[in-house]
């Protein structure tokens, strides 16, 4: 990817792979999402379904949404209500094929995008520093 | 700014002044903080003191590690503890005049930066969209 010209670079050269990608599952509760949330970290993991297919993301807010109530934060709402009911599933997608262009277009309005393979398989994803790391790049050059 | 080159683009040129700007005081208990990052929907905001003068940002997940207790959530910790016992002061902060790149560098580790005038008083906010959507302009002229 050294000598690659930005507009060789593909999504696949960028993205970081599934493995190392914290995630939660559509059938999982609010509570194990929020502990997988607050564990790792980030702000919102992508979503997938038992055999491993996206589904679209969750954040922290959506979840809290949930239990910040008008008197008091609701706290047993995260065992009941499960991540299917408030998943964003209008989040766009990009394969490993997609041109860089893509990827920066994709990340302008979301901090990451999830790449899935033809059949919707999760693939990993294409966070927005690692656009930008490629842009200071070929600044310098 | 349309036909300014990259290069002679400033960090004022591209900020959200801090009129625009979401954030919270040190003084705030955290069930301040929370309810404006969650009716903000952001993940992190600046944090000013009594005299607007930049101290740091705070976040959703330091928020929710001081809560989420071995046994339980620890709901009460919310009014007991203070922004300014949690705050992140260890932040980044750029000036109007400070340059494209290093706007670029500062945003590559970090969602946003702040940025402050010379007498360290709270102006606005660097975010990463802005750099991306610069990046994107660039690429098409
Ligand atoms: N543990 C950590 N160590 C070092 N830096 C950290 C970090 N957690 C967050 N950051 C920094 O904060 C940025 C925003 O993280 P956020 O969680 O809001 O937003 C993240 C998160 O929602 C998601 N993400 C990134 N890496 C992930 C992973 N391994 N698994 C699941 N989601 C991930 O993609 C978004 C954009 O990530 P990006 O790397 O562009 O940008 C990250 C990164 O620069
Ligand atoms: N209400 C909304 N409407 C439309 N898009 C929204 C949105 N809230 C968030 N987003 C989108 O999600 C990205 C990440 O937001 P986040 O809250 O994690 O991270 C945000 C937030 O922590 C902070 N931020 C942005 N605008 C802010 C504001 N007006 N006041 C306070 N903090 C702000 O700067 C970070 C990076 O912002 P950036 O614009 O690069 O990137 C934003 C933006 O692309």
């Amino acid at each position: 990817i050294q000598d690659k010209h930005i507009t060789d670079i593909s999504v696949g050269d960028l993205m970081i792979s599934s493995e190392k990608v914290a995630h939660v599952q559509i059938s999982n509760p609010l509570e194990h999402a929020l502990l997988v949330l607050v564990k790792s970290g980030y702000s919102a993991v992508p979503v997938l379904d038992s055999s491993y297919k996206f589904v679209g993301t969750i954040g922290k807010t959506v979840i809290l949404n949930q239990i910040l109530g008008l008197e008091r934060i609701e706290i047993e709402k995260l065992s009941d209500i499960l991540v299917q009911e408030v998943v964003d599933n209008n989040i766009p997608s990009l394969s490993r094929d997609s041109s860089f262009m893509e990827g920066l277009d994709a990340v302008i309005n979301h901090p990451f995008i999830c790449v899935v393979d033809k059949d919707g398989y999760f693939d990993g994803i294409l966070t927005r520093r690692a656009i930008l790391k490629q842009f200071k790049k070929s600044m310098y050059t």
